[in-house]
């Protein structure tokens, strides 16, 4: 159930 | 040059056994802070964020920042062949192009070293802020590769729920469901056993099983497991590693559409 996010929709590129 | 000796040469091979299922390639950061790593898995979907401190080492030495990138795999493997009380000590020039392992047995009869070459390895690193967590539980690590690895035979995902009653780890699947509510419980002569829900708010988030197995590989490091959630953000999965430091997982929930 749902779809998968991705770390990146959270946190940012250094 | 990087020079560090750990008499408890074991708990590196338990850290790599805790990673390198999820990630393959990664760099080591060598700096006079400690021994650390930050990877992404293939999919970036979760994160592990492992350090070690210096000062948790029998001896540190580190003249110039370092990255060290290396197959995790391969460097399992070289470890795997350290005897269980086996001293380890881990060499590398500032400029070279590989590090070198020694394992000394405790009574100094054997001593060996495995030479494993670096590798370039370009990583993406993420910035996380830290984060106030609307919930946070710390419970037996071991209670937790069990709730995870017996959810699995009945689902994919897994509904974590806190509520200040406990934390509720739910699936379905298409043989059925399955429901494991943990309470919170302090046992002063055990406190590995205790549970502790400290709750802001409640939270439930959905999360894949896969990934959450992949994780309680770690658990050997570690008797307890703190696990931080917070709405709508991943969650983290912290093994503190005694006097040393930690490895922490990081994973995305997933969402309904």
């Amino acid at each position: 159930g749902g779809r998968q996010m991705g770390l990146a929709s959270f946190y940012r590129g250094t | 040059m990087f020079e560090a000796r750990l008499t408890q040469g074991v708990l590196l091979r338990k850290l790599l056994d805790s990673m390198k299922d999820l990630v393959q390639d990664a760099n080591f950061d060598c700096s006079s802070t400690g021994f650390a790593l930050q990877a992404m898995d293939s999919s970036h979907v979760s994160l592990i964020h492992m350090q070690l401190r210096s000062d948790g080492f029998d001896h540190f030495r580190c003249d110039r920042n370092l990255s060290m990138g290396v197959s995790l795999n391969n460097m399992a493997k070289i470890l795997k062949c350290m005897g269980n009380d086996d001293v380890l000590t881990m060499k590398a020039e500032d400029q070279g192009d590989s590090v070198t392992f020694m394992f000394e047995s405790a009574n100094q009869e054997r001593i060996s070293d495995f030479e494993l070459k670096l590798m370039d390895i370009d990583s993406e690193q993420l910035g996380i802020p830290d984060t106030d967590y609307s919930a946070t539980v710390k419970m037996p690590s071991a209670e937790f590769a069990r709730i995870c690895k017996d959810l699995s035979t009945i689902g994919d995902t897994v509904l974590i729920a806190v509520t200040k009653d406990g934390v509720r780890f739910s699936t379905t699947g298409d043989i059925g469901s399955a429901n494991v509510t943990v309470r919170s419980h302090s046992n002063v002569d055990k406190p590995e056993e205790q549970v502790v829900i400290d709750m802001q708010e409640p939270v439930a988030l959905t999360f894949a099983l896969r990934y959450l197995n992949s994780f309680a590989k770690a658990t050997p490091l570690s008797n307890q497991v703190m696990i931080s959630m917070s709405k709508e953000l991943p969650v983290v999965v912290q093994y503190r590693i005694e006097d040393m430091g930690h490895i922490s997982y990081y994973l995305a929930p997933k969402i309904e559409d």
